[in-house]
């Protein structure tokens, strides 16, 4: 079955992007296939993989507001095959307010990617072994969207002390979201990014990560290496830019880490 | 006149809160009267100015939502003697939300603030020099409202490559704001964060942002350093916690030349 995994975190600036398409590519790589659904007004991650979104392209919007299908918004990612990516252009900045009104709106996501995964068995022969949505830095109906079209949510923490604060705000969230809308919703991995060993904070925030939140925190950290932020000003991600920079090489230790815990859920 | 500053960027982590705690409380050091006030749900601005911010606490969600007076909320920083704060907790994360239906929804900000100033001066003899209003990490109703409330934008710029893909959908909904909701706004200052001289990439972006938006853009970076990152979890500014530390002097420096551009302004 396919697994989908909501990449969320209200924090700014903690790495949901850049572990969205990282751990993705790192998985497309071995041979699986992955979609990577971009729910972000700014598009990062469309960017970082390549993909066009300027104004007027197909994208989450038009799916969510336009009901158009995901088959005619998905794209292959240039250059990793198994890899394919829904993107966001402008247009989704208006859609947390667009959606307040509109009948189910908690739902559309997950409506339109069931109606997709069925589709892309047809046209490819192989199911979406996973599915990564990335979220905007807000727990609107966007992320609300993601958390109920998703079985799993992936929180990135960055290793800095703003980071502890909002975690509270996030878990009930998802945990009014698994009473009310999602029975099968749960938080099942936490990955701690821009890991700094040399600073005492990185290491503090590290620990307190781990001691609450104990077997769900992946154990290898993700370093703060200069070639992860590099890459998409490429218009790459890093396992293609520098495969074997300290950064690429943490994100492929974590897609396996991941990958195989999947394994025992 | 008081200058009402708003510091905004949907990107999420690229050091808005950081520059509206240490830039107030530098001006603040120096004799100004300063307000702070934290419209993000995470509250972050409340933790580095050591204001309680604990659910339950009168915050800008009741001035915003239950018409409650800024007089009511507004606490004096502990340890800065001219630096007030209003604070911002949880409650905030539903306002996005329910402002939608209300009346006046982008002025409300706007109305309570120009009670408050005042109020202020009658209770403390003096007017406030300035108010910073730090944004969460969105284009929605509260930075709308805080925009509305503002003459000026401070546009916070991280020196990484994303940081340049969501410029053009602020400045767009700052000219809308300038068009339909409060002619006085305009973006003012730019100041690049977190600038680390020894990559190329902030070197770069740093470079493409002053070649684009001229002089606007404050000459002197705020160089990466941890001291400012520790600071928050000491419920300090680094301005107060470090004071020698480049970080600390480096927003100290900002602040003269950003009080500076006033004069001529
Ligand atoms: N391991 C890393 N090392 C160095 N830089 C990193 C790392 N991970 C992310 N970055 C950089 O940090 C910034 C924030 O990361 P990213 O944009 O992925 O976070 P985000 O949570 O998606 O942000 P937003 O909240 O705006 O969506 C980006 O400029 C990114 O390139
Ligand atoms: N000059 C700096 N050097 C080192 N760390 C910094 C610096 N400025 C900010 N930081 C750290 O980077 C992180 C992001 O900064 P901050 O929270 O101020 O950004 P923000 O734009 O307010 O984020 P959000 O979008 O979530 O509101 C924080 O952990 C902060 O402590
Ligand atoms: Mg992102
Ligand atoms: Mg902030």
């Amino acid at each position: 079955a396919t697994r989908v995994i909501t990449i969320a975190n209200q924090k700014g600036g903690v790495g949901k992007t850049t572990t969205a398409v990282n751990l993705a590519a790192a998985l497309a790589k071995h041979g699986l296939q992955i979609l990577v659904i971009d729910t972000d007004p700014q598009g990062n991650a469309s960017t970082a993989l390549n993909v066009d979104h300027r104004v007027g392209t197909p994208d989450v919007y038009s799916v969510l507001i336009e009901d158009q299908d995901f088959s005619e918004v998905i794209r292959q990612v240039p250059e990793i095959e198994n890899l394919f990516c829904a993107p966001a252009t402008i247009d989704l900045a208006g859609a947390e307010i667009e959606l307040v009104s509109l009948v189910a709106r908690e739902y559309r996501l997950q409506k339109a990617l069931a109606k997709y995964l069925e589709f892309h068995k047809n046209k490819y022969g192989k199911n979406l072994d996973y599915i990564f949505i990335d979220c905007p830095p807000s727990l609107g109906l966007l992320t609300l969207n993601a958390l109920v079209a998703a079985q799993e949510v992936l929180i990135p923490i960055q290793t800095e002390y703003y980071a502890l604060e909002g975690l509270g705000q996030l878990m009930n969230n998802v945990n009014l979201v698994t009473k009310q809308l999602n029975p099968e919703l749960k938080v099942s991995t936490i990955i701690l990014t821009m890991f700094d060993s040399r600073t005492n904070l990185s290491q503090q925030v590290a620990q307190e990560v781990r001691k609450h939140f104990g077997d769900i925190v992946i154990p290898t950290e993700i370093p703060r290496a200069v070639r992860v932020s590099e890459a998409p000003s490429f218009q790459q991600t890093v396992i293609t830019y520098d495969p074997g920079s300290p950064g690429a090489q943490a994100y492929v230790k974590v897609a396996k880490e991941f990958a195989l815990r999947h394994a025992s859920v």
